[in-house]
């Protein structure tokens, strides 16, 4: 039986507006560790991992594997019907084909329950641990959604170049060009302010800037987002929670 | 011209 209990039904909320424009259907594996899902966007070339690990639930307590299969758009319909503050804990048994979404307003005394419907959704798992990244940066996620909504005005797609020094963002289109160079500093009295960058080798990738609209998505997570890049391989931009991750894999594009 | 290969080309199913 599942009964993980969020202090705040805001947090489930906002981690499931993180990705649910780009994904519909998910399986949500649910074990003692807390709540992992994996799936693929409709054009396949974008992944989404979640964990969300027990500390960010309340009260969290799961003795069986269960997979809930949950359609994100009606699971969010849901979600809309309870407050931010409210407590927020969702139940299902061993074997369901319900998960019970129960919203309690603790000052008011209210209590709201919902019963959403699971579904059978045939997805692989894909193991994507151990991966090797040539150059890891960690920067404010405002700042990077920021360049990611100013350039994707230029072109359809983004154009990144790592090296010692510098993280530069490029995009060329039809009306002209632009560029964004972040440098890595260090800022003592906000350390979310402050730019990394890991660097084994320099890289030179170019993603969909579609697909990198749907990720900064995730930005009201996390006042950071650390992003691994390596030549020819899928990227990764991470935003973490308190407890848990919540993870978008791109693969970049390639010349013919 | 460019184009982008599905996810799974680079992942394995688990």
């Amino acid at each position: 039986m599942l009964e993980g209990k969020f202090e705040e039904a805001s947090l489930f909320k906002r981690i499931i507006d993180s990705f649910k424009d780009c994904v519909q259907l998910v399986n949500f594996n649910c074990n003692e560790h807390g709540i992992a899902a994996q799936a693929v966007d409709d054009s396949r070339v974008l992944l989404v991992s979640l964990s969300i690990g027990t500390e960010s639930f309340q009260e969290f307590r799961c003795d069986r594997g269960v997979t809930l299969g949950v359609d994100l758009s009606s699971l969010s319909k849901i979600l809309r019907c309870g407050n931010n503050n409210d407590n927020l804990t969702l139940i299902a048994d061993d074997t369901p084909d319900s998960v019970l979404l129960l919203f309690e307003d603790t000052k008011k005394d209210r209590i709201s329950e919902y019963s959403l419907k699971l579904m059978d959704i045939d997805a692989d798992f894909l193991d994507i641990e151990g991966m090797e990244y040539d150059t890891v940066i960690t920067m404010p996620s405002a700042e990077f959604a920021k360049v990611v909504r100013d350039l994707n005005q230029l072109s359809d797609s983004l154009n990144i170049l790592v090296t010692k020094d510098t993280v530069k963002f490029v995009a060329e289109g039809d009306i002209g060009s632009g560029s964004v160079i972040v440098k890595p500093h260090t800022d003592m009295d906000k350390p979310q302010e402050s730019v990394k960058v890991e660097l084994d080798k320099p890289v030179d990738l170019t993603f969909g800037s579609k697909y990198l609209l749907d990720i900064i998505k995730g930005a009201g997570l996390s006042d950071q987002i650390t992003i691994k890049l390596s030549a020819e391989t899928p990227a990764l931009f991470e935003f973490s929670l308190q407890s848990g991750y919540l993870q978008f894999f791109l693969a970049p594009k390639f010349n013919e | 011209m460019s184009y982008q290969p599905a996810i799974s080309k680079f992942f394995k199913p688990n």
